[in-house]
């Protein structure tokens, strides 16, 4: 029942997973 | 002993928000404004997606945005009064043209000044246009022989309609050539002169009027021999006079009417050329 190493929630000093803020939305249609 | 409280943290110099953030949103808008009203040829770009931003806090105050965005380009031209959010984008299927840009803009007191723009336009890959459309017309360069040819025939077309102005070009604007190329078809803007066209001897003479613009659509077809031309366009500005048939140039539509003797060499056969419907004075 122990989570091993990398799984859980990160720990103290730990960043949570980065979330890709850019780029934006497209509008119209990519060219 | 008492002692001041220690000075608030300084603000971290760069940060990196969500490209999608409210006021990234409102830094591009204002850089696309800018550069729409900082080029006098071709067409007005609207915003498709904001690719990269970075934010860094100004001296003493205030803070900068540098951004990456990618704009499209719309039917408006830059000297067309229609406001941007009226404004078609263009299609993949007419060959749509993409802006890069790399923009600056301090925002300062809740205002967003551009202070500085870089942008590349390129047009679609012909490969992308093909893959939705294998027979559509491809953009083609604006100094093309079969451009040139197409616009001054329409051109000739336009000025043989018994306008109360003779019209001089001013820029080409788009051109396009389909595959087959047997038709070409032209975008161009022209200006009315103090000249009328049918007392017009050197068109060398004829001054522009000011803030009025006509914006042509054109497609000159090969047929049988000959050729067909099919022009539109669309005046905004003060009415330079009544129209001949006297119907103000400014209301209504103007009627459509079949080439005369001057337009004979350059429309050789088909449908009477037709005057697109002039719009009220917005200038």
């Amino acid at each position: 029942g122990v989570p091993g190493p990398g799984l859980g929630v990160p720990g103290p000093g730990l960043a949570a997973p980065a979330i890709p803020l850019c780029p934006g939305r497209i509008r119209y249609f990519k060219v | 002993a008492w002692s001041a409280p220690p000075p608030p943290p300084p603000p971290p110099p760069v940060r990196d928000p969500n490209c999608d953030d409210p006021d990234v949103e409102q830094a591009a808008l204002a850089a696309v404004q800018y550069v729409n009203s900082n080029h006098r040829h071709g067409y007005k770009y609207t915003l498709n997606q904001i690719d990269k931003v970075r934010v860094y806090q100004r001296r003493p105050l205030g803070e900068v945005y540098v951004l990456e965005m990618d704009l499209l380009e719309t039917t408006c031209h830059v000297l067309d009064p229609t406001p941007l959010k009226n404004c078609i984008v263009r299609q993949v299927i007419e060959h749509a043209v993409e802006g890069d840009c790399d923009v600056s803009v301090l925002k300062l007191d809740n205002q967003f000044v551009v202070s500085n723009a870089k942008c590349e336009s390129s047009p679609d890959s012909a490969e992308d246009v093909r893959k939705v459309c294998p027979n559509c017309a491809l953009l083609v360069p604006l100094n093309d022989t079969k451009v040139l040819h197409a616009v001054d025939a329409a051109l000739a077309a336009f000025n043989a309609q018994n306008h109360s102005s003779y019209f001089k070009l001013l820029e080409i604007s788009r051109a396009q050539i389909a595959p087959l190329q047997s038709s070409v078809y032209v975008e161009f803007v022209v200006v009315p002169t103090d000249c009328a066209p049918k007392d017009m001897a050197d068109p060398a003479a004829c001054n522009l009027l000011a803030d009025q613009y006509g914006f042509c659509k054109a497609t000159l077809t090969e047929k049988d021999g000959g050729e067909d031309v099919a022009a539109s366009c669309t005046v905004f500005g003060a009415a330079p006079g009544p129209q001949p048939d006297g119907a103000g140039s400014t209301v209504g539509p103007t009627v459509a009417a079949g080439p005369t003797e001057a337009a004979r060499p350059v429309v050789a056969t088909g449908p009477p050329v037709v005057a697109g419907p002039a719009r009220p004075p917005v200038f």
